[in-house]
């Protein structure tokens, strides 16, 4: 999970394209 | 039904499935074809090319890798939004985005490049090879202009676009995978909404097989990318591990 953080957190966060 | 990872499947299914693909692409394709049409098709004029080839290769590496990362963020939406990524394990989600992130950036760059100047939009215009040349992999530059040309003489639609792109993302034969079968199932759904709306749009019976041609030259340019980083990352070290966006050093194993 720590060698792919950002990607854990990016497919966790509900965001929308506008928020990128 | 053709085969055991091939579900069966109603036309109204296949529909939905396009639908929702084709939607989330719009949603998340970093450009809309309005906006690109506002941008007026303006290319770099020569100082300004020329300033980019003096820069010096480290940093013309950063300034690529950050437009890079910045369209993966977008990838990663899209994924997020296809009906059943977010169903696969953890795992995997992230063994498709690692092995195909880029090459659906490689498949959205069709939308932003000028066939006719041989151009691509790149830092607020449209940039041709030579503007990458400060990078000193001019080789795989080539092969990624004459791939998004090669797409380009395609005409694909956007519902196209986006389905293929699913397809590509979708791989069921990359390494590491947990689930497979799972990743097998939504593959053939996806390819199955693509002919589905092939046969809508009465494209040719051959594009499927020409798309399915341009699936080993993503591969092809993807690892020739990982390739050109190790040479790069065995000179500036540094540079890589301070200055280089944390995601694409993940994707990349930078």
């Amino acid at each position: 999970k720590e060698k792919h953080k950002i990607l854990h957190q990016l497919l966790q966060n509900s965001s929308s394209p506008v928020d990128l | 039904s053709n085969g055991d990872a091939s579900p069966a499947v109603s036309m109204a299914e296949l529909d939905h499935q396009a639908q929702i693909i084709s939607k989330s692409h719009l949603e998340t394709c970093q450009y809309l074809r309005e906006e690109l049409q506002q941008m007026s098709w303006e290319n770099f004029v020569q100082d300004e090319v020329e300033n980019y080839q003096r820069k010096p290769r480290e940093v013309m590496w950063q300034l690529c890798a950050v437009k890079i990362t910045e369209a993966i963020q977008y990838v990663v939406e899209f994924a997020k939004r296809i009906d059943g990524f977010m169903d696969l394990c953890q795992n995997d989600q992230i063994v498709l985005l690692k092995a195909g992130s880029l090459e659906v950036v490689f498949v959205r760059m069709c939308r932003m490049f000028d066939s006719q100047n041989n151009a691509v939009y790149f830092d607020g215009k449209f940039a041709g090879p030579d503007v990458f040349r400060a990078l000193g992999c001019d080789d795989l530059i080539a092969s990624v202009f004459d791939f998004a040309k090669s797409m380009c003489s395609l005409h694909l639609s956007e519902d196209e676009l986006a389905l293929f792109s699913a397809f590509v993302l979708l791989s069921a034969d990359r390494s590491w995978l947990q689930e497979k079968l799972q990743v097998e199932k939504l593959q053939q759904k996806t390819q199955l909404a693509l002919q589905h709306v092939l046969q809508k749009n009465q494209r040719e019976d051959e594009l499927l097989n020409k798309l399915r041609c341009k699936v080993s030259a993503l591969r092809s340019l993807c690892s020739r990318h990982t390739e050109k980083l190790s040479a790069f990352r065995a000179v500036y070290p540094d540079i890589v591990g301070t200055r280089f966006p944390p995601l694409y050093k993940e994707l990349f194993g930078a």
